[in-house]
């Protein structure tokens, strides 16, 4: 759970926002 | 009968399959897999250089929300599960404020259970 | 049966929930409501195939109760994964 929170938080931070929607869980997903 | 192709065998994957740089493709590598939590203790690839195609697991995601027909082995349950979680994402993808998910869960929570 | 899977998945939501504000405090970020609830879903599918492969690691060593060896099966395709699950678990021996 702490990696994928961290990983969509991550992508989300790389696309400048300040906040995990879930198309940044939904881009995560396939790796995790 | 032996493990090793035979040398004709050989030849004909040099000549067939075998990757060469007149063929004028990068080698394809996944890409290299970085946790957040965890230290990680993952071998760096050797070839993570520029003349390596770096493959896209979610370039294609938003397709695989439906099961492609297979042939002689069927998905896995994995996949399965990764097609209903698509799915779901898809359907909240334009939720604003109250979710759907916890509106519809939060009924059965119990305290005991946590 | 239903009733208890839904419970559940409400139990393992309200963790995810937690867990992801334990994040949130640490990145300075914040979580949608949405992206709490793929975290949670994913990670109770998830839970269902380790609970199938524990089974069957247990099952495949004659035993009727799963143990930490079929755990650490679990973590086989990961270095990383592994090396965790190995360090928590001789904490938890200890």
């Amino acid at each position: 759970v702490r990696e994928a929170a961290a990983r969509g938080a991550r992508q989300a931070q790389a696309e400048d926002l300040d906040r995990v929607d879930i198309e940044h869980v939904e881009k995560v997903l396939p790796q995790l | 009968e032996n493990w090793c192709l035979t040398s004709e065998e050989f030849e004909e994957w040099s000549r067939i399959y075998k990757l060469k740089e007149s063929d004028g493709v990068k080698e394809p590598i996944l890409p290299q897999s970085h946790f957040e939590t965890l230290e990680n203790m993952e071998e760096i690839a050797a070839s993570q250089a520029e003349d390596a195609h770096k493959l896209s697991l979610s370039e294609w995601r938003l397709w695989q929300n439906r099961p492609f027909p297979t042939h002689l082995v069927d998905h896995s349950a994995r996949c399965f599960h990764f097609i209903d979680v698509m799915e779901m994402i898809e359907l909240m993808r334009h939720e604003e404020g109250d979710c759907s998910y916890e509106l519809e869960i939060q009924p059965y929570l119990n305290m005991n259970d946590i | 049966r239903l009733l208890h899977t839904q419970r559940l998945k409400a139990a393992v939501h309200y963790t995810v929930g937690c867990l992801s504000q334990e994040v949130a405090e640490d990145k300075e970020i914040q979580f949608s409501k949405q992206s709490i609830a793929a975290i949670s879903e994913i990670t109770f599918r998830q839970c269902e195939n380790f609970a199938k492969d524990l089974e069957m690691f247990a099952r495949h060593g004659k035993r009727t109760i799963i143990n930490t060896e079929d755990v650490k099966l679990l973590a086989r395709r990961s270095n990383s994964l592994l090396r965790y699950i190995t360090q928590k678990s001789e904490e938890l021996a200890l």
